[in-house]
């Protein structure tokens, strides 16, 4: 699975995912990727996210929507809303996880709950890329 | 004017740091690196996130590292089905295709469906011919596959045999 998210000049969000799934999936198998509010949700209200991981956790969450819900009503932090599903929620059902984020004001994040993910942001002169730690 | 910022995930499934060879790490780092700065590009000409992120994710599509597009998982009958969508958090427009076997970019066709409105998910054979019909590349199925993907499937498949399938890392389930 692969995904990005991005504010532009003007203030806006979007999120994107796409992927083949998982090796060796059901036929007629479909996870979060295409379920907006699940493996993707953007709203300039709050946030822009696109998942990785088990799909079938991600839909039961909603997880897309609950980080925009736990920023827009309980004012949490887009790092604290996200690393809340990841290392919560979602480690404590067995889940494989992790996602990129970025909030209306450019912060970013980038939790997983794995051994590794493929990862990166760019910002001006700024490029960050990664796999494990580092 | 914000201040644009792009970030990207190339999926949680990564080789475990001591599988990782040099081949394989730097070419998911050119990778990643590669997306970024495509869609950083257009962020900084002025286009729109929406924009920014259909190119960042079209760019991983097409890299054979990663599970979508080329290179992405095959199903337990060794057929490709390819699922994708995008938001835009202006409008709260969006679009998805799922269980699609034929569209070259997938999240370019849930781009345009974003766009239309309505449908805002189409899956399977309807998702490929909507793509088809609007002017999107449509390919065989085998041109997502790659010799990495087969062998994945076949270490799967035997796992299920023996039982062992609960054991299967993240990268042999997701790659």
């Amino acid at each position: 699975t692969v995904g990005a998210v991005a504010l532009d000049g003007h203030g806006h969000l979007a999120a994107a995912t796409s992927t083949g799934g998982y090796t060796a999936k059901p036929a007629g198998r479909v996870g979060d990727s295409p379920i907006i509010g699940a493996g993707t949700w953007a709203d300039d209200r709050t946030c822009a996210v696109s998942g990785t991981g088990k799909g079938e956790l991600f839909i039961r969450l909603a997880v897309g929507h609950d980080i925009h819900a736990r920023m827009l009503y309980a004012g949490q932090s887009l790092e604290d809303a996200a690393g809340g599903l990841i290392h919560g929620e979602l480690a404590a059902l067995g889940g494989g996880a992790g996602l990129c984020a970025v909030d209306r004001s450019g912060n970013v994040t980038l939790p997983y709950n794995t051994g590794g993910m493929y990862r990166g942001w760019i910002r001006g002169d700024e490029v960050y890329v990664a796999i494990h730690e580092d | 004017m914000t201040r644009p910022v792009l970030a990207i995930h190339g999926g949680c499934g990564a080789i475990p740091r001591a599988d990782l060879t040099p081949e394989v790490n730097h070419a998911a780092r050119s990778a990643l690196r590669r997306a970024l700065q495509a869609g950083y590009a257009l962020l900084i000409s002025g286009a729109s996130a929406a924009d920014a992120v259909a190119e960042a994710v079209q760019i991983m599509e097409d890299d054979p590292v990663f599970n979508a597009g080329h290179g992405a998982a095959l199903n337990r009958d060794g057929v490709h089905e390819l699922d994708a969508s995008l938001m835009d958090g202006e409008s709260g427009r969006a679009g998805a295709v799922a269980g699609a076997r034929r569209i070259r970019n997938p999240v370019r066709v849930a781009r345009a469906l974003a766009e239309a409105g309505d449908p805002l998910l189409l899956i399977g054979s309807a998702a490929d011919a909507w793509a088809a019909s609007h002017g999107f590349d449509t390919v065989d199925n085998a041109h997502f596959t790659t010799p990495a993907r087969v062998a994945a499937l076949h270490t799967m498949l035997e796992r299920e045999r023996l039982g062992t399938a609960q054991g299967a890392t993240e990268q042999e389930k997701h790659g």
